[in-house]
């Protein structure tokens, strides 16, 4: 573990509780996108069905479970809570995410390092990461008034992804035979769809302006 | 054969 890793799990995880914080205090998931948390529910859940297989450490073991309720805990009030449920834009929230599972999936079962059960969902999982945060920039897009806790929440979410090209990098240079190629290739990807959002965020946050993004 | 990697990044 080195402090790009640890960096990078931090920020993934103040981003799910900024989140988790933004929605309960107030009862509004205004701005939030249920086809992104359904996403990384799907994400979570096929790559850390080693949770059943191999223990890596108390620290890994710990941060799966977070995420995994977390984000279960947040498709919940946004689907079922009396008051949270309403203020879901569900009208503006239209992206069609078979669109992205499908070919995720399809890449996932011709581009992995193993053909097995485990290792094809696992591989889905780091391709289907990479787009799915996409329904969010794109309800973002369509959102006039971002409220700062969502903006925070992806730039969270991109400085996670950023930290860990770092935390490759490093391990690459300190670790012999470290290399995953698909997951860097993936990770790339994934910091690139990011790049938008930081520069609108970042130059809103330097003119003290509100966020938004340009259709 | 299976390399049976362990993921140790989350």
């Amino acid at each position: 573990m080195n402090i790009f890793r640890l960096a990078g799990d931090m920020m993934h995880l103040f981003s799910i509780i900024v989140l988790l914080l933004k929605i309960n205090a107030t009862r509004s998931c205004r701005g939030v996108s249920l086809k992104t948390q359904e996403l990384y529910a799907i994400v979570f859940v096929c790559r850390y069905l080693d949770l059943f297989t191999s223990f890596i450490s108390l620290y890994n073991t710990t941060m799966k479970l977070i995420f995994l309720l977390s984000t279960f805990t947040i498709i919940y009030w946004m689907r079922f809570h009396k008051v949270i449920r309403v203020t879901y834009d569900r009208e503006q929230d239209t992206f069609r995410y078979q669109f992205l599972i499908l070919p995720c999936f399809l890449l996932a079962l011709v581009l992995n390092n193993e053909f097995s059960a485990m290792e094809v969902l696992w591989t889905f999982s780091i391709y289907l990461e990479a787009v799915a945060i996409l329904p969010q920039l794109v309800l973002l897009q369509r959102t006039n008034n971002i409220d700062n806790l969502t903006g925070n929440y992806v730039f969270l979410l991109g400085s996670y992804r950023a930290l860990y090209i770092l935390n490759w990098i490093y391990r690459f240079m300190t670790e012999p035979n470290y290399r995953q190629y698909l997951v860097w290739i993936s990770g790339i990807v994934q910091t690139i769809v990011y790049i938008d959002f930081f520069y609108y965020y970042i130059r809103s946050w330097r003119n003290n302006e509100k966020l938004s993004l340009p259709a | 054969g299976s390399t049976g990697a362990v993921h140790d990044e989350l």
